[in-house]
């Protein structure tokens, strides 16, 4: 899409399907391409995952997994127990070899010695960093990658039941380790798919400069869900078990990524002091810590303008409850009183448009088979500080089919949240 | 809590700098 003005957008509706080739950003030159990770779409047809193993997009399913871990975020914030499923009429099929987790993004790191390179899913909202391990004691799905086999390196080793860091790896997923000889980790995400296993250490390897000896991660044993064929999940949360903690005296806790427009385009996840290089200017905000979610980034989300105009919306709309930003959630969702009013202000300015009928948490869609190009208003998300996101053309409407065409931001069910 | 999800991040460089208590956005972060 193109900016017509400062307050619209104008996009060729064709640029809305999903391309089937992938789109190589240009490699990054000099020393900053040590420490940068190429992201992918996980299912994207850059994805280094089997074209076999892919699945083709079904937005029903993206948006009913985004839900899901939305609801674990809210349970885990709000301190209750965790049970996001049961009172869900939803289930997801998760089909071995089928990959459903399409909102989410991928890099390759290596893991091991010798190293392995392994895909993993990236997610700055959880903290623990595992892979399937061998002998997939219980259960491994099936993953496009051999298996790692800890056997097979020759710098792997357990960590003991009773050590700091087993209690920590507790801490950090919220559920007790357990002990078989060795301290046994358990992870349940939002959606219900889960990781149990062994935590142990590990050489990490970032590149050829960024070797991380005795890194600690869940070496996982019983694996179910909604990973696609990725290998494991690397956790970029607070906690200091998170590759962020665990890396921060050679990086000093930055890091940084940009995630690819279109499921066809490259971006990458970059570590240290070479963050903001990549933009001609970077914004800030302040980055806020909560105790009611300590792996949690908060942010200040005071505002929204639309077509420039900034919604009567009250600060305490989003103070009251706080802001969190993550990278494995697709969707976002705002305070009940925040998306109603920019619902209404998107709705206004997309009144030359026939709607259509809402597709799950997406109450707000359009019909736009008929068109060429449409104009659609800017969104801007202010922060703290007098930081504003104008959020990309890419980042407004997220498409089903060009007769179903929605906006990509959904409410909270209670204020709340 | 509202989630600042992906989508709306797409096409930022999106920079975490946790010691010093900041977040940034950086405009065409991918090209």
């Amino acid at each position: 899409g193109e900016i017509a003005d400062s307050h619209h957008h104008v996009i060729v509706t064709n640029s809305l399907i999903p391309a089937k080739t992938c789109t190589q950003s240009p490699k990054v030159s000099g020393s900053n391409q040590l420490r940068k990770l190429q992201v992918v779409h996980i299912n994207g047809p850059c994805s280094p995952l089997g074209q076999g193993k892919k699945t083709n997009l079904n937005l029903g399913q993206i948006l009913l997994q985004d839900e899901l871990r939305v609801r674990s975020i809210h349970s885990r914030i709000s301190n209750s127990k965790q049970s996001p499923l049961a009172d869900s009429k939803a289930k997801i099929p998760a089909k071995s070899g089928r990959s459903l987790g399409t909102g989410n993004f991928v890099v390759n790191v290596g893991l091991g010695t010798p190293k392995r390179d392994l895909t993993l899913i990236f997610d700055t909202g959880s903290d623990l960093t595992w892979i399937q391990c061998k002998p997939c004691a219980v259960n491994c799905y099936q993953q496009n990658e051999p298996t790692f086999d800890p056997s097979q390196s020759s710098t792997y080793s357990n960590i003991s039941c009773g050590s700091a860091e087993c209690t920590q790896v507790g801490l950090a997923t919220g559920n007790s380790p357990r002990c078989s000889s060795t301290c046994i980790y358990g992870v349940l995400y939002g959606d219900n798919s889960y990781s149990v296993g062994f935590y142990g250490r590990e050489t990490l390897t970032l590149s050829a400069s960024d070797v991380f000896p005795n890194f600690e991660f869940g070496c996982g044993q019983n694996n179910r869900g909604l990973f696609g064929s990725a290998a494991g999940l690397l956790g970029l949360g607070r906690n200091q078990i998170s590759l962020v903690s665990q890396t921060a005296t050679k990086f000093g806790k930055k890091f940084s990524y940009c995630l690819p427009s279109t499921s066809s385009g490259t971006g990458f996840l970059a570590f240290g002091n070479q963050v903001g290089t990549s933009s001609s200017s970077v914004k800030y905000t302040s980055l806020l810590t909560d105790s009611r979610g300590n792996s949690f980034y908060f942010v200040p989300l005071l505002g929204i303008s639309v077509k420039g105009q900034r919604l009567a919306i009250p600060p305490t709309a989003f103070t009251s409850s706080g802001t969190i930003i993550d990278s494995g959630t697709v969707i976002t969702r705002l305070p009940p009183a925040a998306y109603a009013a920019l619902r209404s202000a998107f709705r206004q300015a997309m009144s030359k448009y026939p709607s259509t009928s809402s597709l799950s948490i997406l109450d707000t869609c359009y019909d736009l088979s008929g068109y060429n190009t449409v104009t659609i208003p800017t969104i801007t998300l202010h922060f703290g500080g007098g930081t504003g996101l104008a959020v990309d053309s890419s980042g407004i409407l997220v498409v089903a089919s060009l007769s179903q065409v929605c906006l990509a931001f959904a409410g909270n069910s209670d204020p709340s949240d | 809590v509202a989630i600042l999800g992906n989508k709306q991040q797409q096409t930022f460089e999106v920079v975490y700098d946790v010691t010093g208590g900041k977040l940034g956005f950086g405009a065409g972060g991918c090209s």
